[in-house]
């Protein structure tokens, strides 16, 4: 474990929680896309079902316990608790354009021809276009309210810190995980144009971001 | 060099 990663994991627990209390404190999923919470669920639950094989630490289950409790409270809210407020007529992103080539992909290129590898593959490509759908959503309505560009920049800065420990991992203990690097770096592209549109708007404007 | 998955990340 490194500084790196712990800012990571912690970036991320605090962007799925901004997320939930929004949701929950608002009782509204307005401008939320339940497609990608759907997919963040699904990559927590392809990647972490060594939850009741190996045992890594403490840290390590009780994180993986929390993500999933959380991802899955999450989907529930959206539709099922506050699903009058969910706006299906933005959430129109064709996820299967997403899960076909992920599904492929974890297929032809992973470290191990094996249902738990294949399916660690599968979540770590999954993961990097998962946020299409809200990102997609954002274009399409023009605007997001500020508690949720709080929850993106939390989300993408939490990949961006792995790559960090990634390099830290290869010059400390000449350790890398390709997959998961590739992967990675890709996640953190698809931020970026929302990073520019978060720093120069709702940080300055301190309002609701809207695209131009 | 150590060339694995990472499955002590998150």
């Amino acid at each position: 474990m490194n500084v790196f990663r712990l800012a990571g994991d912690v970036s991320h627990l605090v962007a799925i929680i901004i997320l939930l209390l929004k949701i929950w404190r608002s009782k509204s999923c307005a401008g939320i896309s339940g497609k990608s919470q759907v997919l963040f669920a699904l990559v927590f639950t392809t990647r972490y079902l060594d939850l009741f094989t190996v045992f890594i630490s403490v840290y390590n289950t009780v994180m993986k316990v929390v993500f999933l409790a959380l991802s899955y409270a999450t989907v529930y809210l959206i539709y099922m608790r506050f699903r009058n407020s969910y706006n299906s007529e933005n959430d129109t992103f064709r996820v299967e354009f997403l899960l076909v080539p992920v599904i492929g992909l974890s297929f032809l290129e992973n470290y191990a021809f094996t249902p738990l590898e294949i399916l660690w593959t599968f979540s770590i490509f999954l993961e990097a276009v998962a946020i299409m759908p809200q990102l997609f959503m954002i274009t399409k309505t023009g605007e997001a309210e500020s508690i949720t560009t709080h929850y993106l920049f939390f989300l993408g800065l939490y990949r961006a810190l792995y790559i960090a420990n990634w390099v830290w991992r290869y010059h400390t203990e000449s350790f890398y995980d390709l997959i998961a690097i590739v992967s990675g770096v890709v996640q953190t592209i698809f931020f970026c144009d929302f990073f520019y549109l978060y720093f120069t708007r709702v940080l300055r404007g301190r309002g609701k971001m809207t695209l131009p | 060099l150590v060339f694995s998955g990472s499955k002590d990340e998150l």
